[in-house]
Formats: C-alpha cells, structure tokens, sequence
C-alpha cells in the first residue's frame, strides 16, 4: 500500500537542526492496520504528513503503491491524496465555516463526484454524529469534531488511511467504537490504515505496531494480543 | 476553591436546542486534585468554560471562591483569570506568531509583572520543553504544543488551575510526568486542580473523580485507588 526508503526530513539548519526523520525504511502492507507509536516529538505526524504527500521530505523516497510520489508536482499530489488517500489529522483541520455534513462531503465535492448517500449515513451511525451534522466545527466538542473529521477521511473510500491519533480525544465507549469501525473497514472492504496512537488498548486493534524514536523506527512487533 | 449552582448552558431554541449543562452543582475544595470525566459531548469543556469565565451559562451561578462570578463585567471576569485561574485548553489555543517561551510567559506579561526565571526554568525542566521554547506552534508536535499550553496555564502560580484533557496527544512517559507534577503542585503548593480527562490513569492521579453524562453529575467517587 505505501512505503518509504530511507526518509528524511530536516527543520532548520547547523546547530538549531531538528532531524525529524533521520533515515525511516519501513513498508505498509495492503489490507492491513498497522499503528505507529513513539514518545512525543518523535517524528511519528511528521512521518505521516511525508508519506501521505502532504509535506516534502528533505531526502529519501515514499511511494504509494509503486508511485514515487516525489516526482509528483504539486497538482499530481493534490489529485493522488484526494482519490487514494484518506488523512485524519491530530489537529482536525475542520473548515470553520462549513457544518459537519459540509466537512465530512467536502472530499467528494473536491472531486466533482455524487456523495454515496448510503455510505454517509452509515459512517454517521457508526460515528455517532447523526445528530451534529449541521453544526459547525465551534458548536461541536473535542470529541465530536475528531469523528468528523475521522468521517471526512472515509467518506471516498480510500484504498489507504492515515490516522493521527484519531482517538486522542475520544471517551473509551467512542474510542472502542471507531477502532472496531476502522478494523472492520481493513477486514471488509480491504482497505489499509496506518495509524498513530498512544492509546495501548487503540494498538491492541492493529496487525502490527512500529515503534520510532528520534526519527528512527527502533521497533515493530506483529500482532500483539489485545 | 470553586463550586456552581444548579448550572445550565443551552444552545439554540426550540427543538434543535441543546442542553449542554442541564443544571449542575458541584464544589470543587481547595488544595485537591478532581478528575471529571464523561462521554464524548457529556457538558466537561463546557463546564469548565462556564467554571473558569471564559463563557456566561444560561442560568445558575458559579463560584470561584466566596465571589459569584456571573456578577463580574468583561473586564472584572479577565482580570479574575488573569490574577487567580490557569485555563489548558483542549485544543491548545497557543498565538501563533509567538515563540513556545513568548506563548508562556504571556499570561505574566499581560499582567504587568516580571517573569520568575526560576519558576520559568523549573516548569520547562518538569515538562520536556527546554530545547523547544525559541519554536513556534506550527514548529511543534501535538505533545509539545500540549505541554506549552500547561506551561502558560502554571506560570503564574494560580490556585486555581482547570486543565482541559492535558495528556490528550503525550505519549505514556510524557502523560505519567504531567500527571506527577500536577499532583506534587497540590501536595507541595497547595493549588487547586480540576482536570478533564479520558484516560484511567489520569484519574488515578486525582483525589476525586466526578462523572457527567447528558449535562448532568451522575456520579462521584472519593480517591479512586491508582
Ligand atoms: N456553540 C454550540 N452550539 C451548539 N451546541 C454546542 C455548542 N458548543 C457545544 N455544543 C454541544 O454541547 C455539548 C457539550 O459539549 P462539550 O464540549 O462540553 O463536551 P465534552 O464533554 O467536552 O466532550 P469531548 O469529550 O468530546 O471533548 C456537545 O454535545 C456539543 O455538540
Ligand atoms: N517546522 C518545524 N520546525 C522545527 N522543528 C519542527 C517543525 N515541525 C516539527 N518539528 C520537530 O520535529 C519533531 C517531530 O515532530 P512530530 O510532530 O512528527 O512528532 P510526533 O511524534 O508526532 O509527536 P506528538 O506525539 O507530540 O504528536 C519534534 O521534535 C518537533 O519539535
Ligand atoms: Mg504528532
Ligand atoms: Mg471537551
């Protein structure tokens, strides 16, 4: 699904650097869930921004399938995370201005596509923000915007998934419920997640977990038993 | 150190109404460590906003010691945060534009005073912050920003601190040294602290854990054992 040969990426320069990324090699196999943990600040965001397109790295490589998705413009990255990639960010980035059904449809308008009416109620449900969806990011909690936006990286059925702490600020009822959605979603419709977590019982849900530190993987167990 | 009475905070009218707060009455004692926790959408920030002044309730009064605070006028409710309350909000609310040290030190220079340096030092120590105060937020991971946001919440030694999941993006290590120092400041300042959190082992930390659902307390439970 999508895999990086030996990433890097570099904030400022001589002694103030940050070596976010010092050289990452790892491969996200199709159809699996893979969570990513690390202590804070260890390049795990950064790693997910490089490899989703969203940020360039310094050196090294990242592909999608067998795209190199360095040689892609800036164009070609647009069109590559909106018809590939589904991206939760740790931070949301929910359109101020627009409701929670807007957000969540905003993938598919980006595309010029018609919204699966089906799949958006179902994701809703699952979600359970059936009952938020015309209010807009400030009149929604913590809790309730990170579903939106969990939604919104769902809502064109991407191949492939990256969550940044998608759980971060759920309660563990909301917490259990989208991690068994998420692992439905891999074991149903074959789609592959990588996702960053703290959360022990959100990597009890995953296949394998890789573990970084200082901008290098030190770790990566298969399967650990919930 | 702080306590409301009979509480509530509506959104909208009729019947798209929501009742965030749907009367609430709790005392929160000096020098004590609470916990509350709840589901996604159960009232906690808005709580907390309405506890701390940050926003007005429907109806029902708070307290922050022997003053109803619902009395105060804009400019008497920022002076009240300024002098007496640290706020971590859940989503950080860090300017911008200023560094990670100009972020923490604002809450003293709005006030007119000088920094503490000591206290400056040894915050940042306990934190993990040290090689990042010259970084703004977009130049921070999600834990960092976090723990800048805790950084400013304690610079000027409030005794009343309200933290709004503080441990929501830190990884175990991190959240274990947050939750340590937070209850070292009860135990050896004497402040008072009343945080939101989804995580067992945050409460385990707390003297007390109060439980919303749907707006309401529904439970209440003395120093839970870790
Ligand atoms: N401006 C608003 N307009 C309408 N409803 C609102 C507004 N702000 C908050 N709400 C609603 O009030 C309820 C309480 O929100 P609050 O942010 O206090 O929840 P919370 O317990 O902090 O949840 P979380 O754990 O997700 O952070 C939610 O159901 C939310 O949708
Ligand atoms: N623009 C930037 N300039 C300088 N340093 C940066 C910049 N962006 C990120 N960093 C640094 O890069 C490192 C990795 O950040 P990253 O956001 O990937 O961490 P993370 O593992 O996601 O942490 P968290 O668990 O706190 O979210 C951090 O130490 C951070 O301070
Ligand atoms: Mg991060
Ligand atoms: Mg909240």
């Amino acid at each position: 699904a999508a895999h990086s040969v030996d990433l890097r990426k570099t904030y400022g320069a001589g002694q103030a650097a940050v070596h976010a990324l010092a050289g990452i090699t790892v491969a996200f196999e199709r159809g699996r869930f893979t969570a990513v943990m690390g202590p804070s600040g260890s390049g795990k965001s950064t790693l997910m921004h490089c490899m989703a397109g969203l940020d360039r790295p310094t050196s090294g490589q990242s592909f999608v399938g067998d795209l190199d998705i360095g040689k892609l413009d800036d164009a070609g990255l647009t069109k590559l995370r909106r018809d590939r990639i589904g991206f939760v960010f740790q931070s949301f980035n929910l359109i101020p201005t627009l409701t929670a059904a807007e957000n969540i449809t905003l993938p598919v308008a980006l595309a010029g596509a018609k919204v699966d009416q089906e799949w958006l109620g179902y994701l809703v449900k699952q979600l359970g923000i059936g009952d938020r969806l015309a209010h807009r990011p400030s009149e929604l909690s913590g809790g309730q915007q990170q579903r939106v936006a969990c939604a919104r990286a769902l809502i064109n059925k991407p191949d492939l998934i990256f969550a940044d702490e998608p759980t971060g600020n759920l309660d563990s009822n909301a917490s259990a419920d989208l991690l068994a959605f998420l692992r439905r979603s891999v074991q149903e419709l074959g789609q592959s997640i990588v996702m960053v977590t703290h959360d022990p019982r959100g990597a009890g849900y995953a296949d394998r977990v890789v573990f970084l530190a200082d901008g290098t993987v030190v770790g990566d167990l298969e399967r650990p038993t919930a």
